[in-house]
């Protein structure tokens, strides 16, 4: 409205009728909120997780919150200091089931690209509930998919005695940080158990134990702010 | 900061709430409901050029005896946010991973001139 300073870059829609003016707000709405996210478009609609696996997922996080127990799930870097303007994600992905054989099972944690193109992982933790009932040895393999070969890579090995059912965690940030950098960040854990021992998980996806990785991540490129 | 009236005609902070079941987007962003997409608006003529909203000061007044005595070489004073924080965001990503982000300095609190 008005006669307006030549030096001042306004965003043009205060002159528009209210109804154009409207939707031309919305549409810069959308553009915005989908720019900082890094989006090129929405996402399609999601496939939630159960609301079983998400509320026993946000417990088991706060209780781990809780105890403290950085261990578990060890700094890979410490965050920027607050004001630096460096845009923090926390992400939870849950597993998709995998391969399995009698003995093993693959499971599936996927990362948006989006995301894992312009960030680096600070903390990733994975978190497992064992359904069995008294003491069991129990493999842990973390695969990778070998940019050389068809096949995956072996990038971490741990051997678990679990005692009885229960929750479980393990520091996955070196496995998760070193997959951002990659095409489709996609993060495969084995789970092996001796012959005949039957599978260590829940038996089903719907079950509210499924295994979850939560993981911290810092966006690489500092947020700039443009004044006009 | 001060906020638009109906017929505000000076520099001043224009609201804008943009309600995300309105545009659909309410089945991928879980919260919050929607995004104050508020702006600054307004002319900044000179006696009024470079105050940050109502923070009149000592310095402001020293600004204003500058400008007085150099009202011809004036340059343009413009309407822009004077204070901004982060939109939280919590929502699904294409792989329906739940991601939390703070998106840095995206709801404008208040205008003033530059």
């Amino acid at each position: 409205a008005g006669a307006r300073p030549a030096g001042c870059s306004p965003c043009g829609v205060a002159a528009l009728a209210p109804g154009p003016r409207r939707d031309a707000l919305l549409a810069l709405a959308k553009q915005s909120i989908l720019a900082k996210l890094r989006l090129a478009a929405r996402p399609s609609v999601p496939q939630p997780p159960s609301r079983g696996a998400l509320l026993s997922a946000l417990r088991r996080m706060r209780a781990q919150r809780s105890d403290g127990a950085a261990g578990a799930g060890g700094m890979l870097r410490e965050p920027a200091r607050p004001g630096m303007g460096l845009q923090e994600y926390e992400m939870l992905s849950f597993a998709e089931a995998g391969s399995s054989t009698s003995r093993s099972v693959h499971l599936h944690f996927r990362f948006s690209q989006e995301v894992a193109g312009s960030t680096e992982i600070l903390q990733a933790t994975l978190y497992l509930f064992w359904a069995a009932p008294g003491p069991q040895p129990i493999t842990v393999r973390l695969l990778q998919p070998d940019v050389a070969k068809p096949n995956v890579t072996v990038a971490s090995e741990t051997r678990l005695e679990v005692q009885r059912s229960g929750w479980t965690t393990l520091d996955v940030g070196a496995a998760v940080r070193s997959l951002f950098g990659q095409e489709t960040p996609r993060l495969t854990v084995e789970l092996e158990v001796p012959e005949g021992w039957g599978s260590p998980l829940p038996s089903d996806h719907s079950d509210s134990h499924w295994p979850f990785v939560v993981a911290q991540a810092q966006a690489t490129t500092p947020h700039r702010v443009h004044r006009r | 900061g001060v906020d638009c009236g109906a017929d505000s005609r000076m520099c001043c902070r224009q609201e804008f709430f943009v309600d995300f079941k309105e545009i659909g987007w309410e089945d991928w962003i879980i919260q919050p409901e929607g995004y104050h997409m508020n702006f600054c608006a307004g002319l900044c003529p000179l006696h009024v050029a470079g105050i940050p909203g109502l923070a009149a000061s000592f310095h402001t007044a020293v600004l204003n005896r500058i400008k007085a005595a150099s009202a011809a070489a004036a340059v343009d004073s413009c309407c822009v946010p004077t204070q901004r924080r982060p939109l939280s965001l919590l929502y699904y990503d294409r792989d329906s991973n739940i991601v939390k982000t703070d998106i840095p300095d995206m709801i404008v609190d208040s205008c003033g001139c530059t």
